[in-house]
């Protein structure tokens, strides 16, 4: 529905807002790898929908398994989102995890695409007889 | 910011654009004109200029609003979660979720609104029109290109990380003159109650 302001919005209808269903991963806060927790499937589903698992690994066949596969995609959803990288299902991690957001991917065939960015700058170091150049992008 | 995978954009010779809406939504003018101001946005800052036409079926920018599964093998899934999704140029598709609650008020900058169970619809607009022109999600916090939006949150104003990637796509508007339109201030956007500044 479409609503010219928040107070617009018929009060039935945000008394029957069940909420945000991603709020649920709440529920994996502390979850770290090597262990098996009931329902991380789903996580890791989430995961895969964005990029942060490949589509090749497991072809979507998902296990409750904290395996080596979700810890990477946490890792990598960590230093995106410029979280501290654990590899662990912190409660800051999962608070980002749940926000509503675009459905477009994040990580494109393996690679992340939020750290493009093309800021160049160049440093020169002039040493005694010898000449650096660097580019960094 | 970042770009999609070989940095697609639309041809030199495509700067004026054009954009329609499905008509099976039958939206109103007022849903309409959100649309038209987040296309202002970025057309302050680039050659790119966007005309809205009838023809939905050759626009170039084609919206639309649609649930579940509408065929591009992206299904949306009903409130909250994904929120909406667009394609790479030169592709043109702009769909979002039709069972969100979408607040279509158009004052102001970036603020709040007060209940968290509704999203701000220009500026869900405003981030997927980034996509359509090249743009990825940018990992800067408060760049309109953050993968995120919290609900009860408004947040429609480019900033320089915005800027500079659409503009290495396309150079600048020559008649930006690098400092955006001041944001009007940070206000309550409604008189609820103390403005829920979102889920987290």
């Amino acid at each position: 529905g479409f609503y010219t302001n928040s107070s617009a919005i018929p009060p039935q209808l945000l008394r029957n807002a069940t909420g945000n269903p991603w709020n649920s991963f709440l529920n994996f806060t502390g979850c770290h790898a090597g262990k098996k927790y009931d329902g991380l499937y789903m996580l890791k589903q989430y995961f895969q929908h964005f990029g942060y698992i490949t589509e090749t690994n497991l072809s979507g066949n998902f296990t409750d398994d904290f395996d080596d596969i979700l810890k990477n995609a946490v890792e990598m959803y960590q230093r995106n989102f410029q979280l501290n990288v654990t590899g662990v299902l912190d409660e800051l991690t999962l608070k980002h995890v749940v926000i509503p957001r675009c459905g477009n991917p994040d990580v494109v065939n393996g690679t992340s695409t939020m750290h493009s960015g093309r800021k160049t700058f160049e440093v020169s170091f002039a040493g005694r007889g010898q000449r650096f150049h660097a580019v960094k992008h | 910011y970042s770009f999609f995978p070989g940095e697609p954009r639309w041809p030199r010779n495509r700067r004026d654009l054009t954009y329609a809406f499905d008509p099976r939504n039958a939206l109103t003018e007022e849903v309409k004109s959100v649309f038209s101001r987040a296309f202002t946005r970025w057309e302050e800052v680039t050659p790119l200029t966007f005309t809205r036409v009838e023809r939905f079926s050759t626009s170039d920018i084609s919206i639309g609003f649609y649930s579940g599964e509408h065929g591009d093998g992206e299904p949306f899934d009903g409130p909250m979660r994904t929120l909406a999704h667009a394609f790479s140029p030169p592709t043109g598709h702009f769909h979002l979720d039709g069972e969100e609650n979408w607040i279509v008020s158009g004052e102001g900058g970036d603020g709040f609104i007060s209940v968290s169970e509704a999203v701000d619809l220009e500026s869900v607009a405003v981030h997927e029109i980034g996509h359509l022109l090249g743009l990825g999600h940018s990992s800067v916090e408060g760049s309109i290109m953050y993968p995120t939006i919290r609900t009860g949150r408004r947040k429609v104003d480019l900033t320089t990380d915005d800027v500079e990637g659409v503009q290495y796509l396309y150079g600048a508007n020559p008649n930006f003159n690098g400092s955006r339109s001041p944001p009007p201030s940070t206000q309550q956007r409604d008189t609820g109650d103390s403005g829920a500044p979102g889920r987290s």
